[in-house]
């Protein structure tokens, strides 16, 4: 499962 | 936050300082695709809605501001205040089929079907082709300026940065967005022709020049 790490990125 | 996301930043924040003083000392926007610029306001307009009610950081909160509004700002110096100086001929890759392709993307593929995630999912797919029509627009006037170049690597320099990121942050968090992932991939892939230019030439000292 794809953690959405992304979101605490710019 | 790992040394290859902090030097992506200021790769980032750097490429959109030198546009905007290169826009604002020369008072000419020429060479500059309004169009990738508008791209750019779109995808920090849809990726950060959650900048009043998520907190990260201050870091994080202060970047989303400056990238908001400086995007505003270039957007507004080449459509109103400079207008004068854009070069609207050369500016015509169709925008609409950068947009409506990558809308219904977010549509199809993300990862919950909310309106923020699937705004934000649309602004990572957009982002990672919103340099063509300046990119194409560089190879339609068969050259750019100096600054205008160093401004596009470092914006590509970015995405790259982050690509290493994400391994880092995989191989040390446990942590991956396939979705920021293949991305950053199109994005980066996208500048590779470039990279080559701008490594073969302008590091040279010669002007950055495409074969029309």
């Amino acid at each position: 499962e794809a953690n959405t790490a992304a979101k605490d990125e710019l | 936050m790992n040394i290859f996301r902090f030097l992506g930043d200021i790769s980032h924040l750097s490429a959109i300082i030198i546009l905007l003083l290169k826009i604002w000392k020369s008072r000419s926007c020429a060479g500059i695709s309004g169009k990738s610029q508008l791209l750019f306001a779109i995808v920090f307009t849809t990726r950060y809605l959650d900048l009043f009610t998520n907190f990260i950081s201050f870091y994080n909160t202060s970047m989303k501001v400056v990238y908001v509004a400086s995007s505003y700002a270039t957007v507004w110096m080449i459509y109103s205040k400079f207008k004068a100086t854009y070069d609207g001929n050369h500016d015509t890759f169709r925008v609409e089929f950068l947009i409506v392709p990558t809308a219904i993307l977010s549509f199809l593929v993300n990862h919950d079907f909310t309106p923020l995630e699937i705004l934000w999912t649309f602004s990572i797919y957009l982002e990672s082709v919103a340099i063509l029509p300046q990119l194409f627009m560089v190879s339609k006037t068969g050259e750019a300026e100096t600054i205008t170049s160093h401004y596009l690597f470092a914006l590509g320099i970015y995405r790259t940065l982050y690509l290493f990121n994400w391994i880092w942050r995989y191989q040390f968090e446990e942590f991956f967005d396939l979705i920021a992932i293949v991305a950053g991939l199109v994005q980066t892939v996208l500048y590779c022709d470039f990279f080559y230019l701008y490594i073969t030439k302008v590091l040279k000292g010669k002007k950055l020049s495409l074969p029309a």
